[in-house]
């Protein structure tokens, strides 16, 4: 009888968890990752046309070697990449400094008049990625520290 | 005495096998999933 | 205690930041191998303790992000963030595993082990979930990082060359241990998982066909799980898209790998539920690829002079092992060579009695023991093949009809009981598959069987096992249509004098009629 009520109350706990995983059954999108488009017969495009960055630009030291728009347009262009990252490492080390809240970056034009713990007070060169994609001069700019990136 | 076998979604004479394609045995069709789903913009029709 | 909560935070952090690093836009190889050495480096996998915590603290990270995430509704990409990171990071510590500092066993023995322990760190942590949250328990994100791992795997095979099998075989024993009779709640998971098109393919591409008694394995724990339920009149929804997904499966294997099921028919068809026609049927239906069967309703057909009719099938099911006991497999040999002592056959109906009553979740409620007469059924025929080995024709030789395998056949029909008969006769009608010689000669002990019945009920028992199998939505194995289309056909068997059984309805009468039509 012990067994039998053994038994008993396992089956009602399998049916019950049965159903339980009905409940909860996967369904297409919980077996695997949103399907990226994989060509299966790529056309075949010149070595000139790469589809994948170049190995080049996996060197940091490449980066020392490109001009500072290079440098801007690597960070807005190729953005959440690899490059990006050693773009804006690059800018930091050439002594620009990203603004958080601007989403540009800024440099000293000259040594500020005013430096506190909270912020620093002068002129500085800023680079205007939106208008005309230029550098920019601005004076009496206060840039606070909590923005620095 | 059982059911018609052929309407569970599988393409029983198919020349090429069905496991590649296999996605899942709960959906009443097995291989959706294993290619993307394209639509096309109704502007390119 | 607190060092294991300071470090279960470090570990979270961790975990987070591999998430954050994984799901970043471009992130590629070189930052993510980075990553994995930083992860070596800082001695967690080293150290055994940290090892189980470590990845005891990711899942649970993961699986309670995926719960958050989907109680908000939050897409599913989103939710799955931390598992898909999961499951990289382990391919990626397996195809990264360093040389073990001990220098004792090779870098393949080493991923090996860390698979294995990572693999028994998801099942503890899925099983846990199981018995703490009973019905609120929800088996997708274990599903999805087993989905996910089987989707890496595939995706770095070509590095994982050498070991991907004996990856994929510690993939099979950790769903042999999460199978559904311990783990309904992942019932539905694990079907879908052990028939992944990255898993089951695997195993039964492999050569040599290593992969087969893996993949057996698993699909017995599927019938042995599902048979009970089957056994009940009315299915639920929930068993019905079980069963559902279970012919799925099975017609899967019976499109792309037929010689797996061929192979291994005793095994499966022992833990079928002997009122599921059409699932066995469809296991009994499965002839090698490279053979072409001729249409069973042509006239005149002579399956005996068919040459198939002389090979032998592959039997890969270890069909003795339910004659073992008691010394029943050592008794049923001397009978067969020695042809006594008679005492033999006066016991043998005994021999076939269960030891313990049935209970709800056996397989069939019978008081006879099916495995144990299917096997002594298998055991007595292949003896006597090999016993007609090189005779022309069956059912006129000598060694057939006055032999001991005939003798056992003959008093079991005779002597056991309505049920006993009829389990008897499944046993055999099991064997009547594709052309061989094991369809050929079983067919010539059900025709032979019926044609000295001694009583008619024998002889309606036979027709009602071959016509059951026949009148259930197809597929029908080859030997059953052409053992019953002989019987129909073969005057020398006088089946449509009868009437005892083909007129007792008028329902089954038009069956008959219906029938003999389309055999005539």
């Amino acid at each position: 009888r012990e067994r039998s009520l053994q038994l008993r109350e396992n089956n009602s706990f399998v049916q019950h968890m049965l159903e339980t995983s009905f409940q909860f059954v996967p369904d297409a999108l919980d077996s695997d990752r949103p399907k990226y488009y994989v060509p299966k017969t790529p056309y075949p495009v010149p070595a000139y046309y790469p589809q994948v960055p170049l190995g080049v630009f996996e060197n940091p030291s490449m980066f020392e070697k490109l001009d500072i728009d290079t440098l801007f347009f690597i960070f807005y262009y190729q953005q959440g990449t690899y490059q990006q990252y050693l773009a804006a490492r690059e800018l930091k080390k050439q002594s620009w400094r990203f603004h958080k809240k601007y989403l540009t970056w800024f440099q000293r034009h000259e040594e500020p008049k005013t430096i506190t713990s909270e912020f620093e007070l002068g002129t500085y060169v800023y680079f205007d990625y939106e208008g005309a994609w230029c550098q920019r001069k601005k004076a009496e700019f206060r840039f606070e520290y909590k923005y620095l990136e | 005495l059982g059911s018609d076998l052929t309407g569970l979604g599988l393409n029983l004479n198919a020349t090429e096998n069905l496991y590649s394609t296999f996605m899942s045995p709960f959906a009443e069709n097995p291989s959706l999933g294993a290619e993307p789903q394209f639509q096309t913009p109704p502007c390119y029709t | 205690d607190s060092e294991t909560l300071r470090l279960r935070e470090q570990f979270t952090m961790l975990f987070t930041e591999w998430v954050r690093l994984y799901h970043f836009p471009g992130s590629n190889d070189k930052a993510s191998a980075a990553f994995i050495t930083q992860l070596q480096q800082q001695g967690i996998l080293k150290n055994d303790d940290l090892f189980y915590l470590f990845f005891r603290v990711c899942t649970e990270v993961s699986v309670e992000s995926y719960i958050k995430n989907r109680s908000t509704n939050g897409s599913h990409h989103l939710a799955y963030q931390g598992v898909d990171a999961l499951a990289r990071m382990i391919v990626l510590l397996i195809r990264d595993q360093e040389v073990p500092a001990s220098g004792a066993g090779s870098v393949n023995t080493g991923r090996l082990a860390l698979m294995t322990k990572i693999l028994s760190i998801i099942v503890l942590v899925l099983v846990h979930s199981h018995e703490q949250r009973r019905n609120h328990f929800n088996q997708r994100p274990f599903f999805r990082l087993f989905s996910m791992l089987l989707n890496d795997i595939n995706v770095f095979e070509s590095q994982f060359q050498v070991i991907s099998f004996q990856i994929l075989s510690a993939m099979s024993n950790t769903f042999h241990t999460l199978r559904p009779q311990f783990l309904p709640g992942f019932a539905f998971s694990w079907l879908q998982l052990i028939s992944h098109r990255f898993f089951m393919s695997r195993l039964l591409l492999a050569e040599n066909q290593k992969g087969w008694p893996l993949v057996q394995k698993l699909l017995v724990d599927l019938f042995m799980f599902i048979g009970p339920f089957l056994k009940q009149n009315e299915l639920t929804e929930t068993i019905r898209l079980l069963y559902k997904g279970t012919l799925r499966v099975l017609l899967v294997l019976l499109h792309d790998f037929p010689e797996f099921l061929c192979g291994y028919h005793f095994s499966f068809v022992d833990v079928i539920p002997h009122s599921c026609i059409q699932l066995r049927n469809l296991i009994l239906s499965a002839f090698p690829r490279n053979m072409r069967l001729p249409d069973p309703f042509t006239p005149n057909l002579k399956v005996d002079q068919l040459p198939e009719v002389h090979q032998h099938p592959h039997i890969m099911s270890d069909f003795t092992a339910n004659l073992l006991p008691n010394n029943f497999k050592q008794e049923i040999e001397t009978y067969l060579k020695n042809r006594s002592p008679t005492s033999f056959l006066i016991d043998l109906q005994s021999k076939l009695l269960r030891t313990t009553p049935p209970s709800a979740s056996d397989l069939d409620s019978s008081r006879y023991n099916i495995p144990v007469i299917n096997a002594l059924v298998l055991l007595v025929g292949t003896h006597a093949i090999a016993s007609l080995a090189g005779k022309q024709s069956v059912i006129v030789s000598q060694q057939f009809t006055a032999g001991a395998p005939l003798d056992i056949f003959q008093h079991l029909a005779a002597d056991l009981d309505t049920e006993g008969r009829y389990l008897l006769f499944s046993a055999i009608a099991n064997q009547l598959r594709y052309p061989n010689s094991h369809t050929h000669y079983f067919s010539c002990v059900m025709l032979f069987l019926f044609a000295e019945a001694s009583e008619e009920i024998i002889q309606e028992q036979i027709t009602r096992v071959l016509l059951e199998r026949l009148i259930a939505n197809r597929p029908h194995p080859y030997g059953i249509l052409v053992t019953f289309i002989e019987l129909l056909r073969n005057p020398r068997y006088s089946f449509w004098t009868h009437s005892g059984f083909i007129r007792c309805a008028p329902e089954i009468e038009r069956l008959f009629q219906t029938v003999g039509k389309s055999v005539f």
